[in-house]
């Protein structure tokens, strides 16, 4: 998280932290035997991870601590339309886990609510972005082993789009943006996520109620002026999760 | 040495002297012994007879004997005017054998050549009801009715009298025995008159367990009694009352003891007057009532059906329990319970209890629990609400779940249904926010 803050406990607690082969992800709780993250965090060199090698870390915001009691994956859920080979295409860049143990949930566990299937995203509404990724002090940049979080509004399609453009013209290999996708960040920059925080979740809120609006899932740089966040659009992938976890 | 078999007696016959119907021969001597079954008396019929005729029928005759009595002895022929011929009248032996004996003398007359008898006989019943009464002082065959049947005869009583065991003579009846039915009528022998003397009768009245007599003496009593300084003594005669395991009671006087319960299946009653005296005697009515068994009394929290103000043998009653209760014996639960008031006045089982239900232990609920609006232990209208671990979850579809332990053990919401609730995850909603005040 660039530009954020550390997370006091129990204020993000559907946070989780993925270990897929030893690169740090993120991801969210969204019901108690369910996980939802990004699929690239789960697909190296075009083949989805084995279930083994997936150590998933929730319920406290320090690494550390974390560390001491992973939970482990029954199945893993790869959106069946990712297809991602060259890391140029993150359309469809979500993947469930479903865990071997139910989760009793408490102050420091506790799903986010999914999106109603359609939802709206308001440009401008701040939301909430979270990981255990890169964050920058001194200019430098570092893995942080806290909680950080930032909030970062939602940004207009069209600009973030022309944004995606403009990027590509300057440089090679950059991503497409889809309606599969939508960007949060500011255009001054300073305010991101970065790598590691990918997975985790952008949350916005209605009515007093957090709602996974977006999972991290690309960008150029982390933090630059001009440039997003691209995160994958959940509210697109309502119908595909409920008949995932209803069939398993 | 063979023993020759008795000749059977036969119920009819002929007899006829030798060579008949040709002359018979001189210096015959032959005998016939007729015999038919005891009860039976021979008739003898002559169909012809033609034998020398003789005065005293000296020289040829034929002998009738009974007994080694002569019945007659016969000679000549039908238009013979000396000889004695039979004529056409059968002759009767007294019993039941007869003996025949022809003879003839040495010299037969030349002119006439006689060809002797030829006779039919036949066995007829005696009468031995009209025979006069036996010499011997034994008295008359039958004391009251003699019967005569074919060979043999039967005597029988006037009513109110038995025949004895000798079979000729009668005797005063008793009516005695055993009386088995659930009522009856008794009466000494001869009642309302006054019986032969002697009397020796026994009465048992033995109806199934369960029930009890009672004796009811008719007004019109009367045994002979002794009048003494403590009141009348049955000395002489008296009606003897006898309840199993109690001191017998001796009835006697001319005052009806009326009514006699006696608490008991088994009485019996025995009646004796001596040579002397005079009785004119008793009757009775006997009826019998039911065992009655005690008042089974109530149960806690059921009911005794059918409610009676009182009880007897073969009645049964049953026991119900209120809605919410079940019912016990030793400890044990039962379906349903009855009992029988047995035939010692007893009833077969005591009463059960009756206790309250319970619904067991409510299911629990994921990620919440229940707790207890009213009652206690799960029992009968018990009242639980379930609550979901606050505020992590809550509840799928409701927020005051409540379950009623229902009379059929179940835990009931008010919906009637008896599935369990489910507590959901709530989402989104971090027990802390993240806040700060820096503009």
């Amino acid at each position: 998280i660039i530009g954020g803050s550390e997370a006091p406990e129990n204020t993000i607690p559907w946070q989780v932290m993925l270990s897929v082969d030893g690169g740090r992800g993120g991801g969210m709780v969204i019901a108690d035997r369910w996980i939802m993250t990004a699929a690239h965090n789960l697909v190296h060199d075009g083949n989805p991870a084995s279930k083994d090698t997936v150590r998933i870390y929730m319920g406290l915001t320090d690494v550390k601590s974390l560390l001491g009691s992973p939970v482990y994956a029954a199945s893993i859920h790869i959106h069946p339309e990712y297809n991602n080979p060259n890391l140029l295409d993150y359309n469809n860049d979500i993947a469930l886990i479903k865990l071997q143990d139910q989760i009793t949930f408490n102050s420091s566990i506790m799903p986010i609510c999914l999106p109603a299937e359609g939802a709206t995203y308001v440009t401008g509404e701040m939301g909430l972005v979270s990981g255990f990724g890169i964050t920058e002090t001194n200019n430098r940049r570092i893995l942080t082993n806290k909680l950080k979080y930032v909030q970062v509004p939602v940004v207009e399609q069209a600009i973030c789009s022309n944004s995606v453009a403009l990027l590509k013209r300057n440089r090679d290999n950059v991503p497409d943006l889809t309606n599969n996708m939508f960007c949060a960040g500011v255009p001054e920059g300073k305010k991101d996520s970065c790598q590691g925080d990918s997975g985790g979740p952008y949350a916005l809120r209605h009515d007093g109620q957090f709602w996974a609006a977006g999972i991290v899932s690309w960008g150029v740089d982390c933090g630059k002026q001009g440039t997003y966040g691209v995160y994958t659009r959940v509210a697109n992938y309502v119908g595909w999760i409920n008949t995932t976890m209803q069939e398993n | 040495s063979w023993r020759l078999p008795e000749p059977e007696p036969v119920m009819h016959g002929a007899v006829q002297s030798p060579n008949y119907p040709q002359p018979y021969s001189p210096n015959l001597q032959e005998q016939w012994d007729l015999s038919v079954p005891e009860g039976y008396q021979i008739r003898l019929t002559f169909t012809h007879l033609d034998i020398e005729a003789s005065a005293g029928c000296y020289y040829d005759s034929l002998t009738v004997l009974y007994d080694a009595k002569i019945l007659g002895k016969f000679c000549g022929h039908e238009n013979s005017a000396d000889g004695h011929h039979p004529g056409t009248q059968p002759i009767l032996s007294p019993g039941n054998t007869l003996t025949l004996i022809f003879q003839s003398d040495d010299s037969n007359p030349e002119r006439h050549q006689n060809v002797g008898f030829s006779a039919q006989y036949q066995a007829i019943d005696r009468d031995e009801c009209s025979e006069p009464e036996p010499d011997d002082g034994s008295g008359p065959l039958c004391s009251q009715i003699c019967l005569n049947t074919l060979g043999s005869y039967v005597c029988s009583c006037h009513h109110g009298y038995e025949l004895r065991p000798d079979q000729r003579s009668c005797m005063s009846s008793c009516g005695g025995g055993i009386f088995d039915e659930p009522e009856g009528y008794l009466f000494s022998p001869g009642y309302p008159n006054p019986p032969p003397h002697a009397v020796s009768c026994q009465y048992i009245i033995s109806v199934e367990a369960g029930f009890t007599v009672s004796l009811n003496f008719t007004d019109n009593f009367h045994i002979e009694s002794v009048d003494t300084e403590q009141g009348p003594n049955c000395i002489h005669h008296w009606l003897e009352v006898t309840i199993p395991e109690r001191e017998p009671i001796k009835l006697c006087g001319g005052k009806s003891p009326g009514l006699i319960a006696t608490n008991s299946n088994t009485v019996t009653l025995d009646y004796h007057t001596d040579d002397e005296g005079q009785s004119r005697g008793w009757s009775l009515d006997y009826s019998t009532n039911r065992v009655k068994c005690p008042i089974p009394g109530d149960v806690a929290m059921g009911r005794v059906t059918p409610i009676l103000t009182e009880y007897f043998y073969r009645d049964y009653i049953f026991v119900r329990c209120d809605q919410g209760y079940k019912l016990m014996m030793d400890g044990e639960e039962i379906t349903s319970f009855s009992t029988m008031c047995q035939n010692n006045g007893q009833w077969h089982l005591p009463l059960p209890e009756c206790h309250i239900i319970d619904c067991g232990e409510p299911e629990p609920l994921l990620n919440g629990r229940w707790v207890f609006l009213s009652g206690f232990d799960n029992q009968y209208l018990s009242v639980v609400q379930y609550h979901c671990n606050e505020p992590f979850y809550t509840l799928l579809g409701g927020i005051n779940v409540m379950f009623t332990c229902e009379a059929d053990r179940k835990w009931r919401s008010n919906n009637d249904i008896v599935i369990n609730p489910i507590c959901i995850p709530v989402c989104g909603q971090p027990t802390k926010l993240l806040t700060g005040y820096q503009r």
